[in-house]
């Protein structure tokens, strides 16, 4: 391991990695011959292209398929608040993820989306493939993001609950949801703010993250009161929006080598050999001039 | 120092700039210097999508013979270095490399579609030494 103190990733349980779970951690694209893999392991994905495939390489290589336009809005806003113009991580940064990966749902999902007017729910079935979290990447946060369109007006105040459902496939295929949660949110404040509205769901996801799960099938049914929720309240659908499908956004710290860890160059910058010493003064000694005599004594030891 | 004055040959002056140009450090000696990149110019700008420049900087130079209190090196740079003078010109001079970094937030958009925003460690030289 580096000199840095770092903690370092136990290399070894990294060589004991199941090879597809190493595949999944170095990005799967640039899977190395053998003999050369580790040696490799350590350039970041980014570099691993540069030694691994000449430019020539991007021209033959699959079309990426391209991301959301509002979910690559979100993610720009998201990097000029954590980097500078020139891609320096901004040092006010309080957190500790080092990742953040912004899912989209994928399009074979049905969409049970009934008809709102008559205050019915907005039911979806969600399905998102997070095989792009790498196995060093440890899940601190996650949301689900829905983009509201701010022009419509939201006039009296609004709850909305989201209730969420993972689905499991048990053997026989059946699906059977497994793990249920229920989110409350005001998008009457939060959508007058911005377009988005961010609802937490770690701890709905964390126990599937933590168990490397990474096909998520869930279902989100959000169900939203007009008024004030002790008196009568109507089941309707305020925000006269299509609601479109949310991304999921997942905030992670990447443990591995190559990552930058703020804690680190924090706990880093403390123990900077180049910074003075604190040079240790003699412990004044309360008893007064009997202190004083002892100084005198250690004054002549020390010039001895 | 001593010594070596006493084994160097009387000199006229005009031969004395000659003769301390060995002490002096050398004109182009090793420290860090400018290099800007776009991720365009590498073709990765379908993938990458921020920053849009990069600025990995580099260290070029020779090193100097008094490398120590400038460049915060170990003796053992001094020891290659005498090695290489006196011994076995086999042996590299000392080199002039990096020895600090910054790290870098780059924000990608990965085959799947999904999108990420990561920061890598060590992906810009700040201060450079001989070793």
């Amino acid at each position: 391991p580096r000199a840095r103190g770092r903690v370092v990733p136990d290399k070894l349980s990294g060589l004991l990695v199941a090879p597809e779970d190493t595949a999944r951690e170095l990005n799967p694209l640039l899977w190395l011959p053998t003999g050369v893999r580790h040696g490799y392991a350590l350039l970041p994905p980014l570099l691993k292209v540069l030694s691994d495939r000449g430019p020539q390489h991007w021209e033959s290589e699959a079309p990426r398929l391209q991301p959301d336009s509002r979910a690559l809005r979100y993610m720009k806003r998201l990097y000029k608040m954590f980097a500078t113009k020139e891609g320096i991580p901004k040092a006010n940064k309080s957190h500790l993820y080092n990742t953040v990966r912004l899912f989209t749902p994928c399009s074979e999902c049905k969409h049970l989306h009934r008809d709102l007017r008559k205050g019915d729910v907005h039911s979806v079935d969600l399905h998102f493939n997070l095989d792009r979290v790498a196995a060093l990447e440890h899940l601190l946060k996650s949301v689900l993001l829905y983009s509201f369109d701010t022009s419509v007006p939201i006039s009296s105040p609004v709850t909305c609950m989201c209730h969420l459902s993972a689905k499991e496939h048990d053997s026989s295929g059946q699906v059977c949801p497994s793990v249920s949660q229920s989110v409350a949110f005001s998008p009457h404040l939060e959508v007058r703010k911005r377009k988005w509205v961010e609802i937490d769901v770690t701890s709905f996801l964390q126990p599937l993250i933590a168990a490397h799960r990474r096909n998520i099938h869930m279902a989100v049914n959000v169900t939203c009161l007009v008024g004030d929720p002790r008196q009568n309240t109507k089941l309707e659908n305020p925000l006269h929006v299509a609601l479109v499908p949310p991304s999921l956004l997942l905030y992670l710290n990447d443990t591995s080598e190559q990552a930058y860890h703020r804690w680190n160059s924090l706990r880093h910058g403390r123990k900077n050999p180049q910074r003075p010493r604190q040079r240790n003064r003699p412990p004044v000694d309360p008893a007064g001039d009997k202190g004083n005599e002892s100084l005198q004594g250690k004054r002549a030891s020390r010039r001895r | 120092r001593d010594e070596t004055l006493r084994e160097a040959p009387a000199t006229p002056p005009h031969n004395l700039s000659e003769y301390f140009k060995q002490f002096l450090f050398p004109q182009d000696e090793c420290e860090l210097h400018n290099f800007r990149l776009s991720f365009r110019q590498l073709q990765w700008d379908k993938w990458i999508i921020a920053p849009h420049r990069y600025s990995p900087q580099y260290c070029k130079g020779d090193c100097p013979r008094a490398v120590g209190h400038r460049y915060g090196s170990p003796v053992h740079t001094m020891v290659q270095n005498i090695i290489y003078e006196k011994l076995d010109a086999s042996v590299p001079k000392p080199s002039c490399v990096p020895a600090e970094y910054s790290p870098l937030s780059v924000l990608t958009i990965e085959p799947d579609g999904s999108i990420a925003y990561k920061e890598y460690e060590d992906m810009i030289a700040t201060r450079c030494t001989c070793r």
